[in-house]
């Protein structure tokens, strides 16, 4: 579904040049669920941002079922996360003036066969607190807020980082489990990152990333 | 050091009531290091905030070596909170416009006894990213600054929200080691709020918190 090649990302240049990605190619099968981990700074945020659209590499392209996304303009990648992608943020980026019904709703409201803003909300326990806004919410109920709007949209492609960051391990469970059924109900292609190694047990493959190149591919026999 | 008597903290009114802490009483023993586990919303940055003197309770008190930190103005707190704590927030309140070095000298500059910002930047593995802002570095990185921050200070308390979120396993570990040298070699009375079980071996004791009360308190025999 999603294929990179020969992807790099160089901020700066000269002496405060900073490499957070060499030479990296991947595969995202139609279907697949993909764990990425790796040391902090080693460019597992800077790889999801270039694979979901929202973000360009000095080198290299991103095919999206054929189609070129590194020659597309702005706006061809805004289409292109708009349609297709569901992106759960490592700072979940809720807009803090809405609740988190409308932060859902925002989401939902232009996509083309949305869950519910309440289904989601709820598939992630957060029934009770639809009505609230950002602030008013612990960092980890902010967290499910922004995972109840990536999967709302019932996207093809599904890119998580760090889901579970800041939530208990029951917790965390739970939202592992609703990704998990969204990827197998809707063969959304998922790729989590996550330094949490119950996570790397769901997965089909796990991409280990150092230094910004994969290092090493596991593949998950029992799946 | 540090003693809770009676804490609630409730917010809003009527049916939108939401109880963060009820009826919460707990000491900190000078140079102790204690770790605070629960579910996702269950009162733990609540409890802390209010430790730190960041937040107040509805009703309860706060006492800092016998000195009554509810019956203080802001600018009694705010002299509290600069003289005597270190704080690592969940969503790390880096200032954006100032590098990584500056977050932490702004700290330092006002403490009477504090590390070198190089020192404390290099402790947590961060020496090379010394004069990148924020927006340049990565998650973990971000979270590194803000418990460098908190350390160098050399602060008598040290209330620390989840800092291991952000991190993998190996980097995770550098942290903690760096909490528990300071904790062990300048006696700092220490909370960690933290999901990570390896941080919970590292306590005196493990004080479980679940929808705002304290429901079980283990001593780490082992220390
Ligand atoms: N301003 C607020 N208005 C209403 N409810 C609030 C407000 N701030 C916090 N709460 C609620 O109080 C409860 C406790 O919040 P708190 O942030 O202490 O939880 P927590 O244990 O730190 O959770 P997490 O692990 O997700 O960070 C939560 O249910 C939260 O939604
Ligand atoms: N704007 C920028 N300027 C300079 N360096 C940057 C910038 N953004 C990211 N970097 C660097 O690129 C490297 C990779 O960053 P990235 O955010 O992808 O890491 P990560 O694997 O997601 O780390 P974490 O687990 O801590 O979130 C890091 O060393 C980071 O400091
Ligand atoms: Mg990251
Ligand atoms: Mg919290």
């Amino acid at each position: 579904a999603l294929r990179a090649v020969g992807l790099s990302k160089i901020y700066g240049s000269g002496e405060v040049e900073v490499r957070a990605l060499s030479d990296v190619a991947l595969d995202l099968y139609a279907g697949e669920m993909v764990v990425l981990l790796g040391a902090s700074g080693s460019g597992k945020s800077t790889l999801l941002n270039i694979l979901g659209g929202l973000d360009t590499p000095t080198t290299g392209s991103v095919l999206f079922e054929g189609q070129d996304l590194t020659a597309s303009d702005d706006a061809g990648l805004t289409r292109f996360r708009r349609d297709y992608v569901g992106f759960v943020f490592q700072f979940y980026n809720l807009i803090a003036s809405l609740t988190a019904r409308e932060n859902v709703a925002l989401v939902t409201e232009i996509a083309p066969d949305p869950m519910d803003p309440e289904e989601a909300l709820a598939v992630v326990g957060l029934e009770e607190r639809m009505d609230h806004f950002p602030a008013q919410l612990s960092g980890g109920e902010q967290q499910r807020v922004a995972i109840a709007r990536a999967i709302a949209k019932r996207p093809k492609i599904l890119l998580c980082d760090e889901p579970t960051g800041a939530l208990d391990s029951k917790t965390g469970i739970i939202v592992l489990e609703a990704l998990e059924s969204v990827n197998r109900e809707l063969q959304t292609t998922t790729a989590i990152i996550t330094h949490n190694s119950v996570t790397a047990a769901m997965a089909d493959r796990v991409i280990y990333l150092a230094d910004g190149r994969i290092s090493r591919i596991d593949r998950n026999a029992s799946r």
